[in-house]
């Protein structure tokens, strides 16, 4: 996280902390045996990570407080859709992961709600944004072991697009935007999220309920002026979420 | 070869005049011998007779005759005054047999043709048991009881006397009398005449167990005693009554000892007469009733049915409990509950109790839990309240959930559910919140 703060115990208490192999991920607990991250957390070289090199942490603000897993996956799954062979087709970029037991909550664990079904999502509203990933200071990334957050708003589709455009025409190759995803940030930069929070919460609040609107996926930089953020859009898939549970 | 059935005389038939219903021919000598089995007699009835009429049936005639003897000379037709026409009147055979015989002479009228007579016949059972006594001085057909039968008759005897072989006469026996039905009549042999010297007779009644016999005996009661200064004795003459577990009753005197309830269910009669002095005998009737059970009692939280105000041998009580308590008997839980009054007056089972239900420990209630709100130990009507462990978790659409022991031991919800109820998580909302007062 970019710009943003370091969270107060109990604050973000859906956020999970994913380690994989040496990276390191973010993801959010929708149940209690669920927890959602972004496709590409879960996958690597094209194929799904194996269950059981992924270390689940949740319940905590400091990494170093956590000494073991607080659960471990039972099985992955990926979108079927999520097709991101030369890691720029980041369309469907969502997995959920089932834990072998149940979770108990509390004040530190809590699953996030999840929005309607094809919710559509104000410009200018505000969402929280929290990671374990890099933060920067005076244009200098650092890694963290604290749970930080932003907030951050929602960004009219057709000016993240232009600013996506823009990175192209300078000869970069990046992502398509496409419609299952949504760009949240602030022109003028500074205010972002960053590597590490990948699978993360982009959470909107209606009514002090805070719902899962995004998962942190991929974005040209961090933090940079001009550039967004941009977002798996939740809303699109409750249908695949809801059925992916009951089928498992 | 085949055999067969010997010849057996009809039970009915019909007897027609030659030719009949075509005129009968002259110089006619005609002869039937009917016959029914033994034991029988005949019924003949005329259907139709028309023969010449003459005064004493001169010329014409059916005669009827039993072992020769004229029973009637007919003829003449039914409508006519002339002749001597037995009319819708049968005629009634003394035996088995009976002979018609038609008789016609050589000359018939001109204008008138007669066509003679049709007649059918029956075998009646003889009621030889209502016969008058012959007058040759042998005797009643049967020397005590006799019992008609169809085509014959049986005689019997009273009890203290066997037929003789002769089939009709009786001889003084009465050893041996086995009475088992509920009720019935006895009295001494000859009774209330005074039988031969030297009776030794016994009377067994005896009746299934459980029931009591009653002795009634009449007031015509005359045995032969000896009063001497210490009372009355019967050395000679005497009825015993033996009741099983107790001392031997004797009875004599002229004073009936009217009703004897014996409480048991075999009594004997021992009825002695020695050769000399006179007793007239007795008579009694017994009757049995059956043996009585006390009154089971009362079970505390149930119910005892029926309630009658006396209970008897094979009578049925049934128990059972109040709603919310179950039937418990030597510490083992019983489904149902009957006992029957037995034959030796006592109950077969003894009374079970009704013990509180209860359903059990609540299931718990996962991320929440259940507190007691009234009763005792789960048991029927105890009330308790599920709870979920908030702000974490929520009952959808209540705050808590009571459920109460019910009668069929299950926990249910005012609802009547008997699921447990289920913790729904909260969602998004954080204990803590991110503020910022700075602006």
């Amino acid at each position: 996280i970019t710009g943003g703060s370091e969270a107060p115990e109990n604050t973000i208490p859906w956020q999970v902390l994913l380690t994989i192999s040496a990276g390191r991920g973010g993801g959010m607990v929708i149940a209690n045996r669920w927890i959602m991250t972004a496709a590409h957390v879960v996958v690597h070289n094209n194929l799904p990570v194996s269950s059981e090199t992924v270390h689940i942490y949740m319940g905590l603000n400091d990494v170093k407080t956590l000494d073991h897993p607080t659960a471990y996956a039972a099985s992955i799954h990926i979108h079927p859709n999520y097709t991101n062979t030369n890691n720029l087709d980041f369309n469907n970029d969502i997995a959920l992961i089932k834990l072998k037991d149940p979770i108990t909550f509390n004040a530190s664990i809590m699953p996030i709600c999840l929005p309607e079904e094809r919710d559509t999502y104000l410009t200018g509203l505000i969402g929280l944004v929290s990671g374990y990933g890099l933060t920067k200071n005076n244009s200098r990334l650092f890694s963290t072991n604290k749970l930080n957050y932003v907030l951050l708003p929602v960004v009219e589709d057709n000016i993240c697009a232009k600013s996506i455009t823009s990175v192209k025409d300078a000869g970069k190759d990046v992502p398509n935007l496409t419609n299952n995803m949504f760009c949240a940030g602030r022109p003028e930069g500074g205010k972002d999220s960053c590597q590490g929070d990948s699978g993360g919460p982009y959470a909107l609040s209606d009514h002090g309920r805070f719902w899962a609107a995004g998962i942190v996926s991929w974005g040209v930089g961090c933090g940079e002026k001009g550039r967004y953020g941009v977002y798996t859009r939740v809303a699109n898939y409750v249908g695949w979420i809801k059925k992916t549970m009951q089928e498992n | 070869s085949m055999w067969l059935p010997d010849s057996v005389p009809a039970m009915y038939g019909e007897v027609q005049s030659p030719e009949y219903p075509q005129p009968y021919p002259p110089n006619l000598q005609e002869q039937w011998d009917l016959s029914v089995p033994e034991g029988y007699q005949i019924r003949l009835t005329f259907t139709h007779m028309d023969i010449e009429a003459s005064p004493g049936c001169y010329y014409d005639a059916l005669t009827v005759l039993y072992n020769g003897k004229v029973l009637g000379r007919f003829c003449g037709h039914e409508n006519s005054a002339d002749g001597h026409h037995p009319g819708n009147h049968p005629i009634l055979s003394p035996g088995n047999k009976l002979t018609l015989i038609f008789q016609t002479d050589n000359n018939n009228p001109e204008r008138h043709q007669n066509v003679g007579f049709s007649a059918q016949y029956q075998a009646i059972d003889i009621d030889e048991c209502s016969a008058p006594e012959p007058v040759d001085g042998s005797g009643p057909l049967c020397a005590q009881i006799c019992l008609n039968i169809l085509g014959s008759y049986i005689c019997s005897c009273h009890h203290g006397y066997e037929l003789r072989s002769d089939q009709r006469t009786c001889v003084l026996s009465c050893g041996g009398g086995i009475f088992d039905e509920p009720e019935g009549h006895l009295f001494s042999p000859g009774y209330p005449n005074s039988p031969p010297h030297s009776v030794s007779c016994q009377y067994i009644i005896s009746v299934e167990s459980g029931f009591i016999i009653t002795l009634n005996f009449s007031d015509n009661f005359h045995i032969e005693s000896v009063n001497t200064e210490q009372g009355t004795k019967c050395p000679y003459h005497w009825l015993q009554v033996t009741i099983p577990d107790r001392e031997p009753i004797k009875l004599c005197g002229a004073k009936s000892p009217g009703l004897i309830v014996t409480n048991s269910n075999t009594v004997t009669l021992d009825y002695h007469t020695d050769e000399e002095g006179l007793s007239n005998g007795w008579s009694l009737d017994y009757s049995t009733h059956r043996v009585n059970c006390p009154p089971p009692g009362n079970v505390v939280k149930g119910r005892v049915t029926p309630n009658p105000t006396q209970f008897f041998y094979r009578d049925y009580i049934f128990v059972r409990c109040d709603q919310g308590y179950k039937l418990m008997m030597n510490g083992q839980e019983i489904e149902s509950f009957s006992a029957m009054c037995q034959s030796n007056g006592q109950w077969h089972l003894p009374l079970p109790e009704c013990h509180i239900i209860d359903c059990g420990e609540p299931q718990p209630l996962l991320n929440g839990g259940v507190t007691f709100l009234s009763g005792f130990q789960n048991q029927y009507r105890s009330v308790i309240q599920y709870h979920c462990n908030e702000p974490f978790y929520y009952f959808f659409g209540s705050l808590n959930v009571n459920f109460t022991c019910e009668s069929d031991r299950k926990w249910r919800s005012n609802n009547d559910v008997v699921v447990s109820p289920l913790c729904i998580p909260v969602c998004g909302q954080p204990t803590n919140h991110i503020t910022g007062i700075q602006r």
